[in-house]
C-alpha cells in the first residue's frame, strides 16, 4: 500500500459519498444518470467476488463492503425512494448500457490474466469501471443539468483518477513484479473519458451560470 | 494466492 494508492481509494470513496448524500439531502436525482451508478454497482459486485474467499487486509475488505454497500444505495435512491425517483430524467438516460456490459464480458472472456471464474469477472469489472461513465456523459449533454453533479464530486473522481495513475507509475519504479497491464491500460482509457466528462461539465456549468447570470 | 495473483488494489 502507497500513500498515493490510499488517497486514490479515499477520494474515489468521498465522491460516492458527495454523490449519495446531495441526492438524499435534495430528495432529487435530476441530471444524474442512474445507468452509470447501476454499471459502478455492478463493478464493484463483480470485482469483489473475492471478499469471502481472499483476505488480503481488514482496510481492504472493509473498503469493498463500503464501496458495495454506497453503490448499492444510491441505486436503491434512484429506483426506490418515492421522492428521488421521480426526478431521474427517465427519457433522456437512454444509453443501452447492455451492451456495454456484453462488451465487456466478451473482451474479458478474450482479455485476463488467468482462465478463471474469479479472473475474468475481475477483468470484466476493469472493463465496465472504464466505460461506466459514458451514459452520464451521454445524460449531461442531452439535459446539461449539473445542480446535482457537484463541482466537489467532479473534483473527487479526477483526483482518485489521477491518484492511481501516480500509483501505478510509482509501482512500475518500486516493485519488480509489477504486471497489471490490465488494469493500467484500462484505467488510462478511463481516465480519457473522465477527462471527456469534465470537460462537458465545465461546459455545462459556465452555460448555467450565464443563464443565471443574464 | 501468491502476491501478483492477489488483486490487492481496490
Amino acid at each position: 500500500m502507497n500513500i498515493f494508492r490510499f488517497a486514490g481509494d479515499m477520494t474515489h470513496l468521498i465522491s460516492i459519498l458527495i454523490l449519495l448524500l446531495k441526492i438524499y439531502a435534495t430528495k432529487s436525482c435530476a441530471g444524474i444518470s442512474l445507468k452509470t451508478q447501476e454499471l459502478y454497482a455492478l463493478v464493484f459486485l463483480t470485482r469483489y467476488l473475492d471478499l469471502f474467499t481472499d483476505y488480503v487486509s481488514l482496510y481492504n475488505s472493509v473498503m469493498k463492503i463500503v464501496f458495495i454497500a454506497s453503490s448499492l444505495a444510491i441505486v436503491w435512491c434512484m429506483r426506490r425512494h418515492p421522492l428521488v425517483r421521480r426526478s431521474y430524467d427517465k427519457d433522456l438516460d437512454t444509453f443501452r448500457h447492455q451492451y456495454v456490459v456484453l462488451a465487456c464480458f466478451v473482451l474479458a472472456l478474450v482479455l485476463h490474466e488467468r482462465f478463471t471464474f474469479q479472473e475474468v469477472f475481475w477483468a470484466f469489472s476493469i472493463y465496465l469501471e472504464a466505460v461506466a461513465i459514458l451514459p452520464q456523459l451521454v445524460l449531461l449533454q442531452r439535459s446539461g443539468n449539473v445542480d446535482n453533479l457537484t463541482g466537489q464530486y467532479v473534483l473527487f473522481l479526477g483526483a482518485y483518477r489521477g491518484l492511481y495513475i501516480i500509483n501505478w507509475i510509482y509501482r512500475y519504479f518500486t516493485e519488480d513484479h509489477f504486471a497489471r497491464w490490465i488494469a493500467c491500460v484500462s484505467g488510462l482509457i478511463q481516465t480519457a473519458l473522465y477527462a471527456d466528462f469534465f470537460y462537458y461539465y465545465y461546459l455545462s456549468r459556465i452555460k448555467q451560470d450565464t443563464i443565471m447570470r443574464l | 494466492g501468491d502476491i501478483d495473483s492477489e488483486h490487492d488494489e481496490l
